[in-house]
């Protein structure tokens, strides 16, 4: 509960408008952010340690990357397998929302927690990302799509392979067309 | 009169249209077709030493309106069985990717803009305008704080910052036929200065102070990256509700966490 007090401070710091619109000055603007990023990483510690109750693995052995709408992700840049993606849904009522997870090219199997083939897709990040290195230093040049339909707290199963397995298992390559 | 040439992109539920020069200018979904075109424009910021420059508080763009930039853009399309992908490349620094997900009835838009040049020595409002066929007769609706939607009357004001409201979380207008809703993922300006219109303020990046206190420019050199979603509806049933309940999913997206696999998950 102390974490996530630290979190429920630096929002309510977050309610001046200052912080909504940005009209201070960046050191400012610096300053919110790193209220918001370290409180965001202490409340980020706690959902681990809920998640090791739930399981047998230590909370570090849990990673959110909290930089996945920028395709960052250091857990699965490096060829993920024999992954788990726990899916935590904040919504009252059941969602189905396509996930995004940055990989580097290849062929990926993702199953559900029945143990059912997922249909999934590779689709290349646009070019103009790729090109902001000082932003992205990482490998991942994919993002591996796939739908995710959560109650509250779901579960799917990530396995790279070599693509000769039964096709419609493994994830798809986007056919790209260039006008 | 005569319909352009060029690409179609369609899943189940949403048929995007492109021209030859690789603009969007017709949407399908829901029922509904419609003539929808979208640009990415800038405002010049007022020089320095004019009666009010544009900074943090103020948005001061010169009278005449933005400016447009590009004419033809490089297009590259990925297709595939779960989402399709329109990559969109403006210039060096504005460049878009538009995306359908196949049983999802909304067009992601997700823009990268930056670092704003300013070379020319003039600071600039990046916008983009979603322009239609939907005659909505000046008036447009925007929400506020997510909640109640309220609803708003251009050229209340002469000035475009006048005709500016902020948008937390969808701006909408239509006709007695057709409906079209941008959702944001932040808190943004926007506005309908013309019939059909919706525009949204992406980023901003100003070389003068305002003199309204902060005591240094709004120059962000930085990129921005973000989403804007359309969903276009039929005017006469209750999307309203169906609406909110998108903006929460948006607002609210589900949190993954990453391990290695154990045996007995479940």
């Amino acid at each position: 509960m102390n974490n996530l007090n630290k979190l429920k401070q630096s929002l309510g710091i977050m309610q001046h408008h200052d912080a909504i619109t940005g009209t201070c000055k960046q050191h400012v603007v610096n300053d919110y952010t790193r209220i918001l990023s370290s409180a965001l990483t202490l409340a980020e510690h706690t959902a681990k340690m809920a998640l090791q109750k739930l399981t047998s693995l230590k909370t570090g052995q849990f990673v959110s990357c909290l930089q996945l709408n920028i395709s960052i992700c250091e857990f699965t840049q490096n060829r993920p397998n024999n992954l788990l993606v726990t899916v935590y849904n904040p919504l009252t009522r059941a969602t189905k929302q396509y996930v995004r997870i940055p990989v580097p090219r290849g062929y990926y199997m993702v199953k559900d927690f029945k143990g059912n083939a997922v249909k999934s897709q590779l689709v290349p990040l646009p070019e103009e990302l790729i090109a902001l290195k000082y932003l992205r230093p990482n490998l991942t040049q994919y993002d591996l799509v796939f739908e995710a339909e959560v109650e509250k707290l779901g579960h799917y199963h990530i396995k790279s392979t070599n693509g000769d397995f039964e096709s419609q298992n493994v994830s798809v390559d986007s056919e790209m067309k260039e006008l | 009169s005569k319909e352009p040439q060029g690409e179609m992109v369609g899943n189940s539920l949403v048929k995007l249209f492109f021209d030859n020069n690789g603009f969007l200018w017709k949407v399908e979904m829901n029922g509904v077709s419609a003539n929808v075109s979208q640009k990415f424009l800038f405002y010049e910021a007022t020089k320095e030493g004019d009666k009010q420059t544009s900074g943090a508080y103020i948005s001061a763009p010169l009278i005449q309106g933005a400016n447009i930039r590009s004419f033809k853009i490089d297009l590259k399309i990925y297709d595939g069985p779960l989402v399709k992908e329109i990559h969109q490349h403006f210039n060096n620094w504005t460049s878009q990717v538009i995306r359908i997900y196949e049983g999802v009835s909304r067009v992601e838009f997700e823009w990268l803009i930056g670092p704003i040049p300013v070379g020319d020595r003039l600071g600039k409002e990046v916008v983009t305008v979603f322009s239609s066929d939907i005659r909505n007769q000046y008036v447009f609706h925007t929400d506020s704080n997510g909640r109640e939607m309220i609803n708003r009357k251009r050229n209340i004001m002469k000035e475009i910052p006048g005709n500016y409201y902020p948008i937390t979380g969808r701006i909408v207008l239509e006709d007695d036929k057709k409906r079209m809703t941008l959702l944001n993922d932040r808190a943004q300006g926007g506005s309908c200065l013309g019939d059909g219109t919706l525009e949204l303020m992406l980023h901003r990046r100003l070389l003068h102070d305002d003199s309204r206190g902060l005591g240094e420019p709004l120059n962000d050199t930085t990129v921005a990256r973000g989403k804007i979603y359309m969903i276009l509806n039929s005017a006469d049933n209750d999307t309203a509700t169906e609406e909110r309940l998108i903006q929460q999913e948006l607002h609210l997206p589900v949190w993954l966490f990453f391990s290695r696999s154990f045996l007995n998950v479940n």
